[in-house]
């Protein structure tokens, strides 16, 4: 504020109405060894209103919950990520649930011996500004410890399915033929680039390369879990590590020809997985 | 992977259209120099996630 090189803004404080609550889950040992998480679902019980503050209430009154995951980093200090955000009505109790796969995902890259995970929820005001009415202050989720909530306390339901049965088997065995009830897995397949015309003296390295392909069938979840999560497609046997492809090629310019080095992207298959159509991809967790 | 793949991968690399035609002439005599040799062994290395075999 004392320098001439900046010029001052005011801010206005339009509001601040975040009741905020945080929840602790001891995970160690909840995810079985070899398993895949499949889904993560938050279920808070919204508590019912006292009939005298309905009526006082807008029938469309609603709030905004907002869950994040809190990250204590190694220096003391946090770090948030968005999870999951939706509107629920003031009016309404009972269940409410979030999808929170990508916050104990997050949990799983971090390093050993791992913090509990730590998700914090938030209820704010549908509407930011002067107008917006104080509704969302009166939703109340049942908590752990409090009278009347011990059938309501927050609820961490981990859907996993186990990789000995719905995983890939690793690298294909060579000796057995491929057929169509045989497990996902990496077969070998080598890419002859000498026998391909358009390589000729162009690619000088490497004559060829082993690529590999994914191939095989998946094991199927059962239907009570297809039809809980109808979004998800069947599971596909899919190359979900790849690695680049170095190459030396030749390059021509004005008349005169020298070698170059160039990387090709996901040119071979490192590792094959079983992954259903339309599931959200990990996100890496960031320093 | 197929063969189009990986010359689709290249021209988008070498921001080409097609491939060029090279005659055996265009490459005859042309030596790797050895920092170009050295940088694709890194790559290759790298590209298999794993230490130095050796030769």
């Amino acid at each position: 504020r004392f320098s001439q090189n900046f010029r001052e803004v005011a801010g206005r404080f339009l509001v601040s109405e975040v009741s905020t609550h945080l929840l602790v889950f001891g995970m160690e040992q909840r995810l079985p060894p070899n398993s895949e998480l499949v889904q993560a679902v938050l279920r808070l019980f919204q508590q019912p209103l006292p009939r005298a503050a309905l009526r006082r209430l807008e029938r469309s009154a609603r709030a905004q919950v907002t869950i994040e995951w809190l990250r204590v980093r190694d220096d003391g200090s946090n770090r948030t990520s968005l999870i999951d955000s939706r509107l629920v009505s003031v009016h309404e109790s009972g269940w409410k649930a979030f999808d929170v796969t990508e916050a104990v995902n997050f949990w799983q890259q971090l390093s050993r011996p791992r913090q509990p995970l730590l998700l914090q929820v938030s209820v704010q005001s549908e509407h930011l500004g002067p107008g917006a009415s104080g509704a969302h202050r009166l939703v109340r989720f049942a908590a752990q410890g409090t009278a009347g909530a011990a059938r309501g306390e927050p609820q961490l339901e981990l859907h996993t399915l186990d990789l000995k049965d719905y995983g890939a088997q690793g690298n294909c065995d060579p000796e057995a033929p491929v057929t169509k009830d045989t497990r996902c897995c990496r077969q070998e397949m080598y890419l002859d680039l000498q026998g391909m015309k358009w390589a000729e003296n162009w690619v000088l390295e490497p004559p060829g390369f082993l690529a590999y392909e994914c191939v095989g069938s998946c094991l199927q979840p059962p239907k009570p879990l297809t039809f809980q999560w109808t979004f998800l497609g069947p599971r596909q046997c899919i190359a979900s590590e790849t690695a680049s492809l170095p190459m030396i090629v030749t390059i021509k310019e004005g008349g005169r020809t020298r070698p170059q080095v160039v990387s090709l992207p996901n040119m071979r298959v490192q590792k094959c997985s079983c992954a259903s159509d339309g599931a959200p991809v990990p996100r890496g967790l960031e320093p | 992977l197929t063969e189009e793949r990986v010359l689709g991968s290249l021209l988008q690399q070498l921001h080409l259209r097609q491939a060029p035609v090279l005659d055996r002439t265009d490459v005859e005599g042309l030596t790797i120099p050895a920092h170009l040799r050295a940088r694709y062994v890194a790559l290759l290395q790298r590209s298999h996630g794993d230490r130095p075999r050796g030769k």
